[in-house]
């Protein structure tokens, strides 16, 4: 399940997006005990200004995405904006039975996203 | 040469989370051991809906590490004997007269990337209680061999609780990887004359650490 993109464009300004992950969707849940599925999330949106300064409480912004994101307004045909990417992740943790039958316990990093931020 | 045909998106996320790519199905059922369910609980932050990187206690998780166990590891395997799971009712025999097992773990699932830092015995034993305890022996077990070099000897006080004996350094090295299959022979005699004691269950907690999975930024936060 994923939130519909906006439109064709990415619009909107650039933040999370709500990507659930189901196991049962891709045929695990016979093998995997827990979770059922998991919040990856997604990032989507426009690193225009001010978006690229992001607010109060928000990943800090990078200077060279700032830097980009004026020249964009000032010569938008140089180089583009930044881009909409994972700022902060977190991991995940999958308990299954594997081909042995053993009970495995995998630890993942950075499975999903908290925040975005333009880069 | 025709490319190989590019794996379906289930098949390109098994082999992004280094699962193996088939998985036969359904698996023989078996009840998950409390010690995973607590581990995934203490682990999984969406599990404990308390946000990223914290446990339920507050504590802040450190990547790579199993907290509970106390050691660095992204793997945790509970792997049940594959020894004769129904053995043969052992006659009562008189003290220094009581039977060995052979316990034998199927460990060809482990990866030779994956770096062991736990391997925890885990034995539950059925007798009667005997108020001098017990001493139990580990010995490494071939195939159709006598039996080889003892590997752990270890004081157990009472079989009320499940008999834990820690194997990393004492059936293979610290730092090689894990064998394929692990037999040993298990011998449990009470101190005093008594009755022999019955084994009811015998299982490995194995921790291992794939550094394939530990992103050098994790290593670095950590």
């Amino acid at each position: 399940e994923a939130e519909p993109a906006v439109g064709g464009s990415p619009g909107g300004t650039c933040r999370t997006r709500r990507l659930y992950v189901s196991f049962r969707e891709v045929g695990w849940h016979r093998w995997v005990i827990a979770p059922r599925g998991f919040l990856a999330n997604y990032c989507q949106g426009q690193c225009a200004l001010p978006a690229t300064l992001s607010g109060p409480g928000g990943t800090p912004p990078l200077n060279h995405a700032v830097l980009r994101a004026l020249m964009h307004a000032a010569a938008p045909g140089a180089g583009g904006l930044p881009c909409c990417v994972p700022a902060r992740l977190s991991p995940i943790s999958v308990l299954f039975f594997d081909n042995s039958d053993n009970v495995v316990l995998r630890h993942y990093e950075d499975m999903v996203v908290d925040e975005c931020g333009c880069r | 040469a025709r490319a190989p045909a590019p794996p379906g998106p289930a098949a390109a996320l098994l082999q992004a989370l280094w699962l193996p790519n088939v998985h036969r199905g359904a698996p023989t059922p078996r009840p998950v051991p409390p010690v995973m369910w607590r581990l995934f609980r203490h682990r999984d932050p969406q599990e404990a809906r308390v946000g990223p990187r914290r446990t339920p206690q507050g504590t802040t998780l450190r990547p790579c590490h199993v907290e509970e166990l106390g050691v660095a590891g992204n793997i945790v395997r509970h792997i049940p004997d594959r020894g004769a799971p129904t053995r043969p009712p052992e006659p009562a025999r008189a003290a220094g007269q009581c039977p060995e097992w052979t316990v034998v773990f199927d460990l060809s699932a482990v990866e030779p990337a994956e770096r062991p830092s736990r391997a925890r015995l885990e034995l539950r034993f059925a007798a009667a209680e005997v108020p001098a305890g017990w001493e139990l022996s580990i010995t490494q077990a071939a195939e159709g061999e006598g039996a080889g070099p003892v590997l752990l000897r270890q004081a157990v006080p009472t079989l009320g609780t499940p008999v834990r004996a820690e194997l990393l350094g004492a059936a293979w090295p610290r730092n090689a990887s894990a064998p394929r299959s692990l037999r040993l022979a298990l011998a449990l005699r009470p101190r005093v004359p008594a009755a022999c004691a019955h084994l009811a269950e015998a299982s490995l907690l194995l921790v291992t650490l794939d550094p394939r999975l530990c992103h050098p930024l994790a290593r670095l936060r950590r």
